[in-house]
């Protein structure tokens, strides 16, 4: 345990790292926390916790933590590999900012996968907003262009666009994405917000999704979601750290409401947990 | 490439002939950093390197071979034995139907694998049917019928029962159409959600499966142990399918999944399209992990 008050000699530091390994944080970037926590010399487990700490958040994105609604309508435009939770988080997204009286429209431009539109309009239905879809097969973009023209007609003050999951290694379906944000720009000026959303059982490849999707849409925040689970995402902060985006909220359950804004320290405190 | 840092690990060492302690805990160290690149779990990878330290130690080297790449030999069929045979079939039960229940965590590709598992075996002339088991998620079940639609395979589904009742209803109408195969699709959950594993248990005593497949997807981190221990406590797995290995992940959950269910994987899943399940191939799994 980390707490222990034994020797700060190599096995306690080595178990230190495995630690992080072992909650996704990823073996160079572990090594190199560990490396700096233990160069500032602590004089116990509890002084050696707590430097730790400090390491990690030290690492992490000094960047604004809060949604970035920017524009009338704002567009927060949700991207990410399949399966991670975006439509989900979509629906608890909405249901937040409903909260916040806010008028929210949504887009359903992930026109191919099964159900996909039929999923969100089911979301959209229990939070009590509305949804535009298109037809199966039918251009995204034109589907995410049609939302934003009767957000501005009809006085929605947010758009959330879901997107089909792809994984980035594959280049059309990153151009396919590249369109649908390149449409938005046109319309609104610029997205306020283009939010990741990354699986937090996912392991070192979260640092690749998180690269190249910031290449193809540009990415101003993160969505970590199933954190409800056993994964502790520690792959968070090295996505943090290499690449400055900061994870904005965690997804910690299934329902509507579970989704909490993202605190760095606490984050770090689960992780060595 | 590993083989190259090996390379340079050995190039720096004095072996000759045969593989020294000193040497082979060097280059260990890169190969644990490779191998937990890959996302192997950090106590997986210490048990396979003491394996393959054992192995490596005093090993000759072979004549057409560098020191590195003879280590880097050692780990390669280290892994393909880890990683299982290919060609593991599927349970061919005494009577039928051929019952497979799919199971896994949210969003690692079951309903869709369930889809191509019908299609696979519709296209070897068997009678499939999928069940609609998932009734949580939102369209679950109108995705499973699309695709059910899609293929050509019948759907069950029934809105007004809880799953295990669900599934029994399944069996007999799949006895009573003459139907094959049986393949249930379940919700997504958390190995460590008791209640809804106790679900699944139920599922799984009404299903009363030949096989049991755990879905994982290839991009699984370190979690990948406790997950597939947590799913083989509650309900017998038969086999596992290891999904997106069409993406860059290098699928190092594979080997965490295999060392701790003893499991065969059975089927690789490689695109969204209904065609894309393909047979497991270990060497080539074994290539990908390493780097
Ligand atoms: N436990 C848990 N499950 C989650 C969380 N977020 C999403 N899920 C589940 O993950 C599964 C996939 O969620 P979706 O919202 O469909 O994911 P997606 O990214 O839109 O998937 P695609 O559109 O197919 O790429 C669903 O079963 C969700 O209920 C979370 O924070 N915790
Ligand atoms: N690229 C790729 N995508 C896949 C593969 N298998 C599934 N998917 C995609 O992954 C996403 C999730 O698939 P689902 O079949 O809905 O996953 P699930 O496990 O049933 O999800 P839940 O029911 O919510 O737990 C979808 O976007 C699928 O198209 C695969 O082998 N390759
Ligand atoms: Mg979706
Ligand atoms: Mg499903």
């Amino acid at each position: 345990s980390l707490m222990g008050s034994g020797r700060l000699d190599d096995s306690f530091w080595d178990d230190l790292e495995e630690t992080l390994i072992a909650a996704d944080v990823g073996v160079t970037t572990a090594a190199a926390v560990t490396e700096e926590t233990r160069s500032r010399r602590p004089q116990d487990g509890a002084a050696a916790r707590a430097a730790l700490e400090v390491a990690l958040v030290g690492a992490m994105s000094d960047e604004d933590r809060s949604l970035r609604l920017i524009g009338n309508p704002a567009v927060v435009l949700v991207v990410g590999v399949n399966g991670t939770g975006k439509t989900t988080s979509i629906a608890k997204l909405a249901a937040r900012m409903r909260a916040d009286q806010r008028r929210v429209i949504l887009a359903a431009a992930d026109t191919f996968r099964a159900a996909a539109d039929d999923q969100l309009r089911v979301w959209a239905d229990r939070v009590g907003v509305e949804v535009v879809t298109g037809e199966s097969g039918s251009d995204p973009a034109a589907v995410a262009y049609e939302t934003y023209q009767r957000a501005a007609a009809e006085g929605y003050d947010t758009v959330i666009v879901d997107t089909a999951g792809r994984l980035q290694s594959k280049s059309n379906l990153m151009d396919e994405l590249g369109k649908v944000a390149r449409v938005l720009r046109r319309e609104a000026g610029e997205i306020g917000e283009v939010l990741l959303v990354l699986d937090g059982t996912t392991g070192q490849n979260s640092i690749g999704q998180a690269r190249s999707f910031a290449e193809a849409v540009g990415v101003t925040g993160i969505v970590m979601t199933k954190l409800d689970g056993t994964a502790r995402g520690g792959i968070a902060v090295a996505v943090e750290h290499d690449l400055g985006i900061p994870v904005k909220f965690i997804g910690v359950g299934e329902g509507v409401d579970d989704l909490i804004p993202f605190d760095p320290t606490e984050f770090v405190e689960a992780l060595l947990e | 490439a590993l083989s190259d840092q090996l390379n340079d690990t050995f190039a720096r060492l004095r072996s000759k002939g045969r593989l020294s302690e000193t040497d082979v805990d060097a280059a260990l160290r890169e190969v644990r950093i490779a191998l937990l690149e890959a996302d192997v779990n950090v106590s997986v990878v210490k048990s396979m390197l003491a394996r393959v330290k054992e192995r490596a130690v005093g090993a000759e080297v072979m004549k057409s071979l560098t020191p590195a790449q003879q280590l880097i030999k050692i780990v390669h069929e280290e892994l393909i034995v880890t990683l299982g045979e290919d060609e593991a079939p599927l349970a061919r039960p005494a009577a039928p139907p051929l019952v497979i229940l799919i199971a896994g965590l949210q969003g690692s590709g079951k309903t869709t694998t369930a889809a191509k598992l019908a299609r696979h075996l519709k296209s070897k002339g068997r009678r499939p049917m999928l069940v609609a088991a998932d009734l949580q998620r939102p369209a679950a079940i109108d995705q499973l019928e699309k695709l059910g639609v899609r293929i050509g395979v019948p759907v069950y589904t029934d809105r007004g029962v809880k799953a295990p009742k669900l599934v029994k209803g399944a069996l007999k109408a799949a006895r009573s159409d003459s139907l094959n195969v049986v393949i249930i699709d379940t919700a997504g959950r958390l190995q460590i959600d008791e209640d809804l594993m106790k679900e699944l248990a139920a599922v799984h005593k009404a299903a009363d499966p030949d096989e049991v497949l755990l879905v994982l997807d290839a991009m699984t981190g370190q979690e990948a142990v406790n997950v597939a221990n947590g799913f083989l406590d509650y309900i017998d797995l038969t086999g596992l399918i290891l999904t997106k290995l069409d993406g860059d992940a290098r699928g190092g959950a594979a080997i965490s999944a295999r060392e701790v269910t003893g499991r065969p994987i059975k089927f690789v899943g490689v695109g969204e399209g209904i065609d894309d399940l393909d047979a497991f191939y270990p060497e080539r799994m074994a290539s990908r992990i390493l780097g």
